[in-house]
């Protein structure tokens, strides 16, 4: 099984 | 000051198609070397940057960067009206109020005037890593399409991996499953083919829904790069002619 993974935790908010 | 004329219109046309779906509401940054957008969705999941350079454009004036926040449903209803064939001037004063739309036919017998509200977005903006990706692959972007369009109808989401020879989809669902592989040409044929590079193996799984909402760019190029690293966003990238890009990034189904 998988979940859907977040941009957030690759790309820093700025 | 900004104004900003593009003599082929339905390139904007089909940037603003390609966005509407995944974009509510953005600030387009006019900046003096050109137009970038950066926007990501509510759940942190999809990521789209835009750049249209100064220098692709046949008029383009900008003395400063101004943010221009857009809701995109109301632009699309406005650009709408744009016939494919029209020149498309942008122009909006320092204040930031409204941007100006005008659409003038090719034989100059009918000029069209809109002026849209601007809004004044505070958005999240991230810092895009110069990313390496282990995989590269240039394919033909109706082909990309033709993929997430027939493996939707077999399940969500879809495992990528890639050899030297050939690039292979695969999709599991209730019905059943099925994979699809695109296979690599020779380099000769630009347009049409396929080139793959690599410096390693990747397998990568991701969803099907907001890869099928990219190919809404398919009318931008005729050619889309995917480039993809084990546990790493995916890259989708749609050239816009010498201009610049739409760039979607994709965060991958992680396992449990």
């Amino acid at each position: 099984t998988s979940t859907q993974g977040r941009l957030d935790t690759f790309f820093k908010v700025v | 000051m900004l104004e900003a004329r593009l003599a082929q219109g339905n390139v904007l046309k089909k940037v603003i198609d390609s966005l509407r779906d995944l974009v509510n509401e953005a600030n387009f940054e006019f900046t003096p070397s050109g137009i970038t957008l950066q926007s990501m969705d509510s759940a942190h999941v999809i990521l789209v940057s835009l750049l249209l350079r100064a220098d692709g454009f046949d008029n383009y004036r900008c003395d400063r960067t101004i943010p221009v926040g857009i809701n995109m449903a109301s632009l699309s209803k406005i650009i709408r009206a744009a016939a494919n064939d029209d020149a498309i001037t942008l122009r909006a004063d320092d204040n930031g109020e409204s941007l100006n739309l005008i659409f003038e036919a090719p034989n100059a017998g009918r000029v069209s005037d809109y002026e849209l509200k601007l809004m004044d977005l505070d958005v999240e903006q991230v810092a895009l890593p110069d990313m390496s990706y282990d995989v590269t692959v240039r394919m033909p972007s109706e082909e990309l399409q033709r993929v997430c369009r027939d493996l939707s109808a077999v399940g969500e989401s879809v495992t990528i991996n890639a050899t030297k020879e050939s690039i292979n989809f695969g999709v599991k669902g209730e019905l059943g499953s099925g994979s699809i592989a695109i296979r690599s040409t020779a380099p000769v044929d630009k347009k049409e083919g396929v080139s793959i590079s690599m410096r390693q193996p990747a397998d990568v799984s991701f969803s099907l829904k907001f890869l099928t909402q990219f190919t809404k760019a398919t009318p931008l190029s005729e050619t889309v790069r995917l480039e993809f690293s084990n546990e790493c966003p995916m890259l989708v990238e749609y050239p816009i002619g010498d201009m610049g890009y739409i760039r979607f990034y994709l965060a991958p189904k992680v396992d449990d």
